[in-house]
């Protein structure tokens, strides 16, 4: 039997203790612990690898501190575009979805691709349909929308440079830009 | 960007990720987040792995699928080739981030090449580890 295990990320960047406070710097380990959590609860209980990814992805797009469904970031153009994929190791079976607006889990949507079409990526519009044949959630485009996203990107407008996630958190993007070279 | 590896107890590898992008893209950018073998990928024969930052240089430089290959073409081990991807071939083009990975025997490797990275792993049955930043 093997030592069954899991890992999640929510996505890296210009970091440090000197731009967090402590209460939020609570806030995200909290919801990371509780997330891990919940996938080892899922393997614990003889739950598959693709089942434990599935739910920790799906609970960190719930989650609004993180870059992924609710919380994800704005386009240049005030809008949001989320993309999803999953890979099953037994199988080399995969599922992904790309430009998708509407759509509550894209890691749901990824989930169906793999389990009920012989193709790989579905993108944007042919996407979204896909996923509500198979009975997933859609939701009003500004559902994603947080106050925390929406000031990130005035101040990224302000530079004319697209910025990843936890880069623009606070302060200048330009200077976060510099120290990533 | 968000991501998961697991194993479970019947050694099979599996991993996810999902994400909006970038703060200010242009509509219609993709990274490497949906791109299986950029941004995802696994096999029960080498790794699972998730990846996060400068999605064009994880693109192009096939970073999830190249940490499994370095395992499977030149023997390195999770951590060595983990380490090779984000310390040397992301950095040497430009890429910022990191990624998660877990192997078939339950190792986990999480390097980054940023400041900090949002993370954290748990085998069953143990607490969970959960960092932020490079020091820890």
């Amino acid at each position: 039997m093997a030592r069954a295990v899991i890992a999640i990320h929510g996505g890296a960047g210009a970091i440090t203790r000197a731009a967090m406070s402590t209460e939020k710097e609570q806030a995200y380990t909290d919801a990371l612990a509780a997330i891990v959590a919940s996938g080892q609860a899922i393997l614990a209980a003889g739950g598959s690898a693709l089942d434990a990814v599935t739910e920790a992805v799906r609970l960190l797009e719930e989650c609004p501190l993180f870059n992924a469904g609710k919380g994800a970031v704005f386009t240049h153009q005030g809008t949001h575009e989320l993309d999803a994929s999953m890979m099953d190791g037994r199988t080399l079976e995969v599922g992904a979805v790309a430009g998708v607006k509407h759509l509550r889990n894209p890691v749901l949507a990824a989930r169906a691709v793999l389990e009920n079409s012989p193709h790989a990526l579905f993108i944007g519009e042919g996407a979204e349909a896909f996923a509500e044949q198979h009975g997933l959630e859609k939701v009003a485009a500004d559902y994603f929308s947080t106050p925390e996203r929406f000031a990130q990107l005035q101040r990224a407008l302000g530079s004319e440079q697209a910025i990843l996630d936890h880069d623009g958190a606070a302060g200048d993007p330009l200077d976060a830009d510099r120290k990533l070279g | 960007t968000v991501g998961a590896v697991a194993l479970d107890r019947d050694g099979n590898l599996a991993a996810a990720t999902s994400t909006g992008g970038m703060t200010n893209k242009q509509a219609g950018r993709v990274g490497d987040s949906p791109i299986i073998g950029a941004g995802c990928y696994a096999s029960n024969h080498t790794a699972a792995v998730s990846c996060t930052g400068t999605g064009e240089v994880f693109m192009r430089t096939l970073a999830a699928y190249d940490l499994a290959a370095l395992m499977k073409y030149a023997g390195l081990s999770l951590q060595q080739a983990a380490d090779r991807v984000i310390m040397e071939k992301v950095l040497a083009l430009g890429g910022s981030g990191g990624l998660i990975a877990v192997d078939a025997q339950g190792n986990v490797a999480l390097p980054f090449n940023s400041e900090g990275m949002y993370r954290g792993y748990g085998y069953v049955g143990e607490p969970a580890v959960i960092n932020i930043y490079r020091e820890e």
